[in-house]
């Protein structure tokens, strides 16, 4: 946009009542109000609780976590707001009924191990991998 | 865990309640968990030989290093049970190794063990066997050793040595001696003490190809000057000897393919 646009814009922005809602500009892909922030729930298994220290010798439970909400681009990232917004209305145009939403997911995944008898008294030392969601954030 | 959201539908929902499980949903709890561990059913071992014995605890060393987690380590629970505080930890490098590239490790106890009293001119023995049919299949056997404790035998003048040799059993015969091959020999001092470990990984991928060949090792001990004795003179301990130091058979397995959970 030419200068003196942006000089009028600034102006609008500077009156208008700041109110928590944001303008449905066509970058602005989402309606829904509240922002759930890209977070990691923890959700503890215990193998204690279930009753089963009787068998399984080892851990005592693992962390089961997962991921929940949007992403959002820090500023000074590679994918910053601007481009994501940019990128968002180029597909917005292109196909308007499905805008990607971005999701909030597991990126780094972290192994367990888990030690337990079998029904002939025989030890099983067993490596479950991607059981655990160490960090979460967009793809 | 206790705080599972409850509110029927599969999406996961911010407000947990944080209550205990009702019974359903602790067994329905449990039916998810034992799929994502890849096991049809809750195992029921038969502990009566207690939790904590040799097998146990070398496996929960070979545990403790991968989690890397401080623990308490085990050679402490080991020395509960000793007068004597050998300081070596059951687990080895060469383990530890092994440890890095297996997707699972299984011991397996020892199903029989003779000691055959035979006449003077024919040799004592001990003979051990495992049952590898359990195996999960899809695994390779990517390494296995066969464990062996043995005390310091102090009655003995102090420099005396053994001849330990361990054996596969090739074919039985009823009237003589079974056919057998070496595995290995090791000499050993009679003040030695700690644990002896062989390489038994040919023998046991033979067994899991061909469970028909499974007829177990032997193991027969010699003095300096050639003479057969059992291997309790030897110090080796057996099926009587302390339970943490049981002998037993140790296999490290990695997956060829991976186990795919069957949706519910």
């Amino acid at each position: 946009s030419t200068g003196g646009k942006r000089r009028q814009q600034n102006r609008n922005r500077s009156t208008q009542p700041q109110d928590g809602s944001r303008s449905s500009a066509p970058a602005d892909y989402n309606s829904s109000d509240q922002k759930t922030p890209c977070r990691r729930h923890e959700l503890f298994v215990s193998f204690r609780e279930l009753g089963w220290q009787d068998w399984i010798i080892a851990p005592e439970g693992y962390a089961a976590n997962y991921c929940e909400g949007e992403c959002s681009f820090p500023l000074n990232a590679h994918m910053n707001a601007t481009n994501h917004a940019i990128v968002q209305t180029l597909v917005h145009l292109m196909n308007p009924e499905n805008v990607p939403k971005p999701c909030c997911a597991p990126t780094k995944l972290h192994a367990i191990s888990v030690l337990y008898f079998d029904d002939n008294s025989n030890v099983i030392l067993k490596k479950y991998q991607n059981m655990v969601v160490l960090a979460c954030g967009c793809h | 865990g206790s705080n599972y959201s409850l509110d029927g539908n599969n999406e996961m929902h911010l407000g947990f309640i944080h209550r205990r499980l009702r019974t359903h949903e602790k067994r329905e709890m449990q039916k998810e968990i034992l799929s994502i561990l890849g096991l049809p059913h809750r195992p029921k071992p038969n502990l009566s030989q207690g939790k904590y014995n040799s097998a146990p605890l070398f496996m929960l060393d070979l545990y403790n290093t991968i989690s890397g987690e401080e623990k308490i380590p085990v050679e402490v629970k080991l020395s509960r049970y000793h007068s004597t505080t050998q300081s070596l930890p059951l687990a080895t490098y060469q383990e530890t190794a092994f440890l890095n590239d297996a997707d699972m490790v299984m011991s397996f106890v020892n199903l029989v063990e003779y000691d055959r009293e035979l006449s003077p001119q024919r040799r004592h023995h001990k003979e051990f066997k495992f049952n590898l049919s359990l195996i999960p299949d899809s695994e390779a056997i990517t390494a296995a050793e066969f464990r062996l404790y043995k005390e310091c035998v102090s009655r003995t003048i102090r420099n005396e040595t053994f001849l330990l040799k361990v054996y596969q059993v090739v074919k039985e015969h009823p009237d003589r001696e079974a056919d057998l091959f070496l595995l290995d020999s090791r000499r050993l001092w009679a003040a030695d003490e700690g644990w002896l470990e062989f390489d038994i990984t040919a023998t046991s991928n033979l067994w899991v190809m061909s469970p028909v060949h499974n007829l177990g090792l032997q193991v027969s001990l010699e003095t300096s000057s050639g003479l057969s004795i059992s291997s309790k003179e030897a110090g080796l301990v057996g099926r009587s000897g302390a339970l943490e130091k049981q002998p037993f058979m140790v296999a490290f397995f990695k997956i060829s393919n991976v186990h795919i959970r069957a949706p519910r």
